[in-house]
């Protein structure tokens, strides 16, 4: 391992796939820190591009009230680059994933009205893996996934979705109507 | 923070990749 | 200071003898061992022998049946050499009894062995009665002053020595003393002339041929011993308790542990991790690992790979072996998504099918992939939904003409196996609930039918149908009813290298957090009698005239579980999947409930 005092940089000469990502997590985070003006910084998220973000995203709330969708779904996209781009690496990282988290469940009903089933679904997919397990998930992926003609793979969500709800209504519609059109998949 | 990007950066790339599978 | 070498032969045939035995003996029992449970397979077999084996050898090119002979008969030239060794060791151990048989000073010192009970003429399990009314009678006839005056002087000696003998021998039997020394020294006079010597010929020994001999030995024990004993020591040493190389299983781990949720678990990513395996490395050391890449895929794309082909087929081969070592290190790394991509991978290799949502159609032979895929109005993507066309519509939809080549189509869409799920449930053996912390497992009933079968629900299935007997032996052991069913048959897969016949692999993924908990079971007994039945869905329009439950077996699947049930009351979620290892289509995923109760 060498490290560059003039850069300030870590590097391994024949680093495997693995080692050479977490040196490069390592050095952007040093990169950012050095390159922090504010001396003092702390993990609080800037006030600036909260405003920035949320200006943005009311925007396209507002667009949807209009009924101007594709405006709208085009305003939180940007909302959620923002909070992207700006949102420095050493920020409460809690923080940092509910506000994506808020900002992407807009954008998985938007993305279902207007029939973008593909793109609601990986959305969906992050939310699931960033440890959002409510039954509204489970509904809306096994929606996205009927409308796609995965017909197994709604399967798979809505009893799993069942297991975590047994009650919910909705859930179990989905799966009677899922299994019906799984019988006519299979002949 | 950076797993969180790289995660959402994913996204258009598993996009595409299902989108091809299916 | 001396030694007295084995110039009359006495002693090497033994040793030799006891040598060859001692190598004989075993290699022989375990030839006949083999011999026999393979014919026994062979006769399980003969009981599920499908249409769908018979199909697949039809449709295997000659290539492959080629490459399968170099491989048998590599296999049975093993055997043949083994079978020669025992025949001429057999042979040499004849020769050995003979020559100890005819060996005159071998036989010298067998008859100066005293032996009581053949002087006296009588058994070795003789009461004191019998052994004094013998003797008795001996002594009558060989005393001395008995003796018929005609006798020559050297036949009364003769006769005088036998009288002495029949004498000790009665003494060795009765007396105290004389019993004695019969027992410790084998002679009634106590300890006769031992000689100690080496069991070898003279010349061996004492002359320049003993500097080999010593040489001999020195290899023996110095070189070839150790030599062959580090390299079965490395040998184990290198594979893991799944059959595969040690270094591949580590590559393997370390994949899954710096697994990272951003990465797209697809077919390709798995084929790469295979193309690292230390095993390719070892059979094809000149080749590198994108080589054994762009060979799968070769494989999987049903392309001619050149020069390679040979080597495409034994990586093929190799392969499952390393999916199977995957799917195993997956599971223990609670990874779900990776060890369903590690089946499909197999499946895809089996069938030499890409995955794409039309491989159930397009694992059958003779399928015009244009035609089918370009062609159709109607999105067919399983087999049940092309049975539901009419056989001329089917070769219309797969793009098949030839009216033979459809029916062998056909045959083989209606003779793979789906499973049907009748029952599925938690059972602990001899109650009718699960209590906590009891050891449940996952008892499945299933029907194994074919896509062309119609549909009836599982409430058709009467109760006394699944019901099990519950004697002391299912008590004790519920896993033993499975042996009951027959072995799967040889499946249809003439791209494969070998012959092959599968398994379903059974997993168990716990609903709350989407994992694995435990590895894979995998079920290879199965009864296909069913698919035998006569329930064509194009034809039959009422269920009820023409649906007869008892002419349908029911399948029994069994999965352990390995925790023992939870503490508290409730209900927990798992999710089973089911997964057929040969073909697209019949498999089975749902959830099932453990209900706690007290």
């Amino acid at each position: 391992l060498s490290y560059d005092p003039n850069s300030k940089l870590l590097q391994l000469s024949e680093a495997s796939e693995d080692v050479d990502m977490n040196l490069k997590q390592i050095n952007k985070l040093t990169q950012d820190l050095i390159a922090e003006s504010n001396p003092n910084f702390t993990p609080q998220p800037r006030d600036d591009s909260t405003a920035m973000i949320k200006k943005l995203f009311e925007t396209g709330l507002k667009q949807v009230q209009q009924q101007k969708l594709p405006e709208a779904l085009k305003s939180i996209n940007l909302a959620i680059e923002m909070s992207q781009r700006k949102r420095a690496t050493w920020e409460a990282f809690a923080v940092q994933l509910q506000e994506l988290q808020f900002m992407l469940k807009n954008r998985v009903d938007l993305s279902l009205i207007q029939g973008k089933f593909m793109d609601a679904l990986e959305d969906l997919e992050l939310l699931h893996n960033t440890g959002l397990n409510s039954s509204d998930v489970f509904i809306r992926k096994t929606d996205g996934l009927m409308k796609l003609k995965q017909y197994e793979q709604a399967q798979v969500e809505v009893e799993r979705g069942l297991s975590l709800d047994p009650s919910n209504a909705k859930l179990k519609a989905l799966h009677l109507e899922n299994s019906r059109r799984l019988a006519d998949y299979n002949g | 923070n950076q797993a969180l990007k790289r995660r959402f950066q994913a996204i258009l790339l598993r996009k595409d990749v299902f989108s091809k599978q299916w | 200071q001396s030694y007295d070498y084995d110039e009359g032969s006495e002693t090497w045939p033994f040793f030799l003898l006891t040598v060859l035995c001692v190598i004989l003996v075993p290699l022989t029992v375990k030839q006949i061992w083999d011999m026999l449970s393979s014919s026994d397979a062979e006769t399980e077999a003969q009981e599920q022998k499908s249409q769908l084996g018979m199909l697949s050898e039809a449709y295997t090119a000659d290539e492959i049946h080629a490459f399968r002979a170099k491989y048998v008969s590599k296999k049975s030239k093993w055997a043949a050499k083994r079978n020669l060794f025992i025949i001429a060791g057999w042979t040499l151990v004849a020769y050995l009894v003979q020559h100890i048989g005819s060996n005159d000073a071998i036989r010298d010192a067998a008859t100066t062995l005293f032996d009581p009970y053949s002087l006296l003429n009588i058994s070795t399990s003789s009461t004191e009665r019998e052994i004094r009314s013998a003797y008795r009678k001996l002594s009558i006839k060989f005393h001395p002053d008995k003796l018929p005056k005609e006798l020559t002087a050297e036949e009364r000696t003769t006769m005088e020595e036998q009288y002495v003998m029949i004498t000790k021998a009665y003494k060795s039997l009765t007396e105290e003393i004389t019993r004695e020394n019969y027992l410790r020294y084998g002679h009634p006079d106590g300890p006769q002339a031992t000689s100690h010597g080496i069991a070898l010929p003279k010349f061996l020994v004492d002359s320049s041929v003993s500097s080999l001999v010593v040489l001999g030995y020195v290899g023996l024990l110095g070189f070839i011993l150790p030599f062959l004993v580090s390299r079965w020591w490395s040998k184990t040493q290198s594979m893991t308790k799944k059959g595969i190389h040690v270094k591949s299983a580590s590559y393997f781990s370390d994949r899954l542990f710096n697994f990272k949720p951003s990465q797209v678990v697809t077919m390709d990513l798995l084929i790469n991790w295979i193309s690292h395996a230390q095993e390719f490395k070892v059979m094809y050391p000149a080749l590198h690992q994108e080589t054994f890449e762009k060979l799968i895929h070769d494989h999987i794309n049903r392309e001619n790979s050149g020069d390679l082909q040979n080597e495409k087929f034994r990586i093929v081969a190799k392969s499952h072996v390393l999916l199977f070592g995957l799917l195993d290190i997956a599971t223990t790394f609670r990874n779900l998504e990776i060890s369903n991509m590690a089946i499909d991978t197999l499946k895809a290799i089996v069938q030499a099918t890409p995955l794409s949502p039309y491989s159930q159609i397009l694992q059958l032979p003779n399928v015009d992939a244009e035609r089918f895929i370009n062609g159709s109005v109607d999105d067919i993507r399983t087999l049940g939904k092309l049975f539901t066309y009419e056989d001329k519509k089917i070769s219309k939809i797969l793009g098949i003409d030839d009216e033979d080549k459809l029916q062998e189509t056909l045959t083989v869409a209606s003779n793979i196996p789906f499973l049907k799920l009748i029952r599925a449930e938690f059972k602990v053996p001899g109650e009718t609930i699960v209590t906590p912390q009891s050891t449940p497992h996952i008892s499945l009933k299933v029907l194994v039918r074919s896509a062309k079968h119609k549909f009836f629900g599982p409430t058709k299935i009467p109760d006394e149908m699944c019901r099990e007997k519950q004697d002391f032996d299912s008590l004790r052991d519920p896993f033993a009813s499975i042996q009951d069913q027959p072995k799967l048959p040889q499946s249809f897969a003439p791209f494969f290298p070998a012959k092959r016949s599968g398994c379903w692999c059974a997993l168990v993924v716990l609903q709350k957090d989407g994992k694995v908990i435990q590895t894979p079971m995998l079920v290879d007994r199965l009864s296909f009698t069913n698919l035998k039945n006569d329930l064509d869905k194009r034809t039959v329009s009422d269920l009820e005239k023409d649906f007869n439950p008892e002419d349908w077996c029911i399948g029994t699947i069994k999965i352990p579980y390995s925790q023992p049930a939870p503490e508290e009351k409730g209900d927990y979620f798992f999710r089973v999947i089911v997964k057929s290892t040969e073909y697209f289509g019949p498999d089975l995923d749902f959830t099932v409930t453990m209900s706690v109760r007290e």
